[in-house]
């Protein structure tokens, strides 16, 4: 009984299905700039309302793939100009940072904006509320803008008019901050009548070009940032579903962790809430004052950034992985040759492909009562479950650098596609140096 | 690439601290 509390989760089916009652619980108190996020396809979103056709567990699943396809790519095209650094950091090392990454190829795509969570900010003057799609794997905070001179996709809210907004300025092209967009976005700057012009391209085609702009940024009413740069969109087509488009929380100096870093320090988090859950938050700030670099938090467990790989996603160390309490035998160079990266917008985890046979190979074991089900996609371990109401299943947790151990959720092992069909929340690369 | 994603980060507390270099993991970030 103790090896079942302690190694597996317990729990109703029920848990695992989305829900359709949004009941967030009073604010409570949290350190820092809180902004609330949401589950787009979870009870508390504004932005299928109105008859909008949610889209299926599979159209979310190819997306995804289009995502990952798209990271993968940018990932080997930067360490491939990482490499060519090498015989230039010994004369010049601060040069040969700035060059890896004003060397990124303008032809590769960056991550699509799948988009499962947004938050809402207020921009201009006077302030208007945008939804923005919450993306740590990419960096330029982008939005639809009228005139749309050539095209706007449909979104719930006012598209923002920075005709109207007394504090909006066109960024010039001879700027510093308009070079930068050439490693925020992957693509080089143009320039219409001195005015800076951007342009970022997704995995699946998706794009947005428009005017670099600044304005007044709004996160909360204490949080006010004046000459916000951002991406004032004119053109813009792609699955960002209703949303006003995408707030960049990646690496790159123009992204809005490095532009409010004289308050926040460099410092953010978050909350994801599972298709059920009302209560995400995303917090800039530790709350202690600013340029916190050594921050202590109780009961968070953590681990070091793996820079070595690259300065625009977020790297990290995975040095194994344990299913129902037993440690998978996976030699840590599997995870090191490969290397991984943490992403909002990513939804489910891609694992060597070494790892994720190992992976499933234990899950199965302990799930052998289950009545197995059709692959969905790119899921291929999945139950039909549509006869229990509770079920136990095996905790998985990841071993991460720095002796930081953390123990998945049960909504971060299965994913449902109803309760006939219920799937490990997992999937392997094609082989294990992808 | 592997790529720790959305669905596995859900109701985790997950802290970037970018100054400092590290990641942080924490339980019930939700609640």
């Amino acid at each position: 009984k103790e090896t079942i509390q302690s190694h597996f989760h317990t729990l109703q089916l029920t848990s695992l299905l989305p829900s359709s009652s949004c009941n967030p619980a009073t604010k409570g108190k949290r350190r820092g700039a809180s902004l609330e996020v949401v589950n787009r396809q979870g009870p508390c979103t504004q932005l299928n309302q109105k008859g909008a056709k949610a889209p299926t567990l599979t159209e979310i699943l190819a997306h995804d793939q289009a995502r990952v396809d798209s990271i993968q790519a940018r990932v080997t095209d930067q360490s491939y100009d990482l490499f060519k650094k090498k015989d230039k950091k010994s004369s010049n090392k601060k040069k040969s940072v700035k060059d890896s990454k004003a060397n990124l190829p303008a032809k590769s795509g960056l991550p699509l904006g799948t988009g499962n969570y947004i938050v809402n900010v207020g921009l201009g003057t006077p302030k208007k509320d945008l939804s923005l799609i919450f993306d740590t794997g990419s960096d330029l905070t982008w939005t639809q803008c009228q005139p749309c001179v050539k095209s706007c996709y449909a979104q719930q809210q006012p598209i923002f008019d920075p005709s109207a907004s007394k504090t909006y300025s066109n960024i010039s092209c001879t700027s510093t901050a308009c070079s930068g967009l050439k490693s925020a976005t992957g693509n080089s700057p143009g320039c219409s009548s001195s005015n800076c012009v951007y342009g970022i391209q997704y995995g699946d085609s998706s794009f947005s070009v428009g005017f670099f702009a600044k304005d007044k940024l709004t996160l909360t009413q204490k949080d006010v940032f004046d000459g916000f740069m951002f991406g004032c969109g004119q053109n813009n087509r792609g699955l960002f579903g209703k949303t006003a488009g995408l707030i960049g929380l990646g690496r790159d100096p123009l992204s809005i962790v490095q532009q409010t870093a004289q308050k926040f320090g460099k410092y953010f988090s978050y909350c994801l809430p599972t298709s059920r859950g009302s209560n995400g938050h995303l917090t800039f700030g530790n709350g202690n004052g600013v340029k916190t670099s050594k921050a202590v938090k109780n009961g968070i467990t953590f681990t070091p950034f793996a820079s070595s790989q690259g300065a625009t996603f977020y790297f990290i160390d995975v040095l194994g992985i344990s299913v129902g309490g037993k440690a998978l035998s996976i030699s840590p160079m599997v995870f090191q040759n490969a290397g991984t990266i943490i992403d909002s917008g990513t939804v489910i985890t891609r694992l060597p492909s070494t790892a994720y046979g190992s992976l499933k190979s234990s899950f199965k074991q302990f799930m052998s009562k289950y009545p197995t089900a059709p692959a969905l996609s790119l899921l291929d371990t999945c139950y039909d479950l549509s006869n229990y109401t509770s079920i136990s299943i095996p905790k998985i947790s990841f071993n991460f650098n720095g002796n930081a151990n953390v123990e998945l959720d049960p909504n971060g092992i299965l994913i449902t596609n109803g309760a006939s069909q219920v799937c490990l929340a997992f999937a392997g690369n094609g082989d294990d140096d992808s | 690439i592997g790529i720790f994603g959305n669905i596995q980060q859900q109701t985790l507390e997950v802290v970037y601290d970018v100054a400092g270099g590290q990641l942080g993991f924490g339980y019930k970030g939700c609640s």
